[in-house]
């Protein structure tokens, strides 16, 4: 463990309780995708399937069933508890585009041929788009509310601070995971517009407004 | 070998 890595987690964990807090608070979901909360909840069951099976800390173990639980918790007050406020008309991006070529990429370009190891491998290359119909609700809308932009850059950062963790691991352990490190560049670069907007708007006290 | 399969990140 190193402090890219802790501080990666961390925000990580804030994203996660952000968007939790903000729809159990309002009572409202209104502008965030829960096609995408229904994708990061399927990354978190793929990746964790060996948490009884692989120990490796009670960090790592109890960290696992925090992801788990608020993810699956947040796809349920978005489908159910406070459905009446989920903007179905917005979040339209067609998951099953991001699913199928996502599930086909792990079975070709994998470390081992194994259930447990292409499961990981599709939990990382799905990570990596699964803030797509997020952004794309966001574009249609042309806005996001504040909190929402905090839970975005919250959300952004950790797997940022992961390849600092990555380009650690390599000069101190002479670790490298390609498959997640080549996952990891995707899935940052896709949030670049939004870093740049929500460091340019929303942290000088504005609205984030995208370019209509 | 089965170590590195273990994959020790979140």
């Amino acid at each position: 463990m190193n402090v890219f890595r802790l501080v990666g987690d961390l925000s990580h964990l804030l994203a996660i309780i952000i968007l939790l807090l903000k729809i159990w608070k309002t009572r409202s979901c209104a502008g965030v995708s829960g096609k995408s909360q229904i994708l990061f909840s399927l990354v978190f069951i793929t990746r964790y399937l060996d948490l009884f099976t692989n120990f490796i800390s009670v960090y790592n173990s109890v960290m696992k069933i925090i992801y788990l639980v608020t993810s699956l918790g947040t796809v349920y007050l978005m489908y159910f508890k406070f459905k009446a406020t989920y903007d179905s008309n917005h979040d339209t991006f067609r998951i099953e585009f991001l699913v199928v070529p996502v599930g086909g990429l792990s079975f070709l370009v994998n470390h081992d041929f194994t259930p447990l190891e292409i499961l990981w491998t599709f939990s990382i290359y799905l990570e990596s788009v699964a803030i797509l119909p997020q952004l794309f609700m966001i574009s249609k809308t042309g806005e996001a509310e504040t909190i929402t932009s905090h839970y975005l850059f919250a959300l952004g950062s950790y797997r940022a601070l992961y390849i600092v963790n990555w380009v650690y691991r390599y000069y101190t352990e002479g670790f490298f995971d390609l498959i997640a490190i080549v996952a990891g560049c995707v899935q940052t670069i896709l949030y670049c517009d939004f870093f740049y907007l929500y460091i340019t708007k929303v942290l000088k006290g504005k609205q984030l407004k995208l370019p209509a | 070998n089965d170590k590195d399969s273990t994959h020790d990140e979140l």
